[in-house]
């Protein structure tokens, strides 16, 4: 497996 | 003018320890309603996030927004000059302030400190995080997770946490062998027993023990911890202080390759 990263679930604001 | 005076100095103490190994540096926003903070650890893969509701400090005043931007480390310095018994007060006068004062008075108020922090010009990495109705939600004592997670660290990098209506089970497998804990649902009236599952669909998860570690620093500031997960969203973490508001942590998961 594999870390995902906060930042592909979560937007810029 | 901005001027926060916090009755129990020591939970801001616990708050800087529980968040200070996973970020370095933040922007503590300061507003008319209280202050609030949001930073990721460097790798993107855990966020804090911070609210104290200004009610929930002795005297409060924000004439304006301001952006106090501080390091941790430097921060918890400071703080390590006040008394656990202190209150703490933060103070500027500055609209755009280089330095923040912080004055430390103990019980007796025979004894006061005072000390200026520097600030920095940080950039703000603020992400929108959606209100998430999530799926399921456990609510157990914080010591309990704590020591879950530390023991089950010990065996494997990584676990699995697995919802059902009864129990949430966390398991491990490593290169020595593999196990789980389960834990069930118990309608205690001892906080450190009572463990509230409130599971509209069951989840299964994977994530790294390290950063559940740093988030469990925090166990002081709350008896209990909320685990709030939905599947395929990242696990968020809420350990809630008294009347003054929350610190909560999420956790990017880890996903199949």
């Amino acid at each position: 497996m594999k870390q995902s990263s906060l930042l592909s679930f979560f937007g810029n604001v | 003018m901005f001027e926060a005076k916090l009755q129990q100095g020591v939970i801001f103490k616990k708050i800087v320890d529980a968040i200070k190994d996973l970020v370095k540096s933040v922007n503590i926003d300061a507003s008319t309603s209280g202050l609030s903070m949001q930073a990721m650890d460097s790798a993107h893969v855990a966020l804090v996030s911070l609210k104290l509701n200004e009610n929930g400090f002795k005297d409060y005043r924000c004439d304006r927004p301001i952006t106090l931007g501080l390091s941790i480390e430097n921060l918890s310095k400071i703080l390590k000059c006040a008394g656990n018994d202190d209150t703490i007060t933060l103070q500027t006068d500055e609209e755009e302030p280089s330095s923040l004062k912080f004055f430390f008075e103990n019980q007796q108020a025979s004894k006061i400190s005072e000390f200026s922090l520097n600030l920095m010009s940080l950039d703000s990495e603020s992400l929108g995080i959606p209100d998430t109705d999530y799926s399921s939600v456990i609510q157990m004592s914080s010591a309990e997770f704590s020591r879950i997670c530390k023991e089950l660290s010990s065996i494997s990098e990584t676990v699995e946490i697995e919802t059902s209506k009864e129990s949430v089970k966390f398991s491990v497998q490593g290169d020595i062998g593999a196990g789980s804990i389960t834990v069930k649902n118990n309608q205690s009236d001892k906080d450190v027993d009572r463990v509230d599952l409130q599971i509209d669909q069951p989840v299964k998860l994977t994530f790294a023990l390290r950063y559940l570690n740093m988030f469990n620093k925090a166990v002081s500031l709350s008896s209990t911890v909320s685990l709030n997960m939905s599947e395929e969203n990242p696990l968020m973490v809420e350990y809630k202080i008294d009347d003054l508001g929350s610190l909560r942590f999420y956790l990017a998961p880890k996903i199949s390759d």
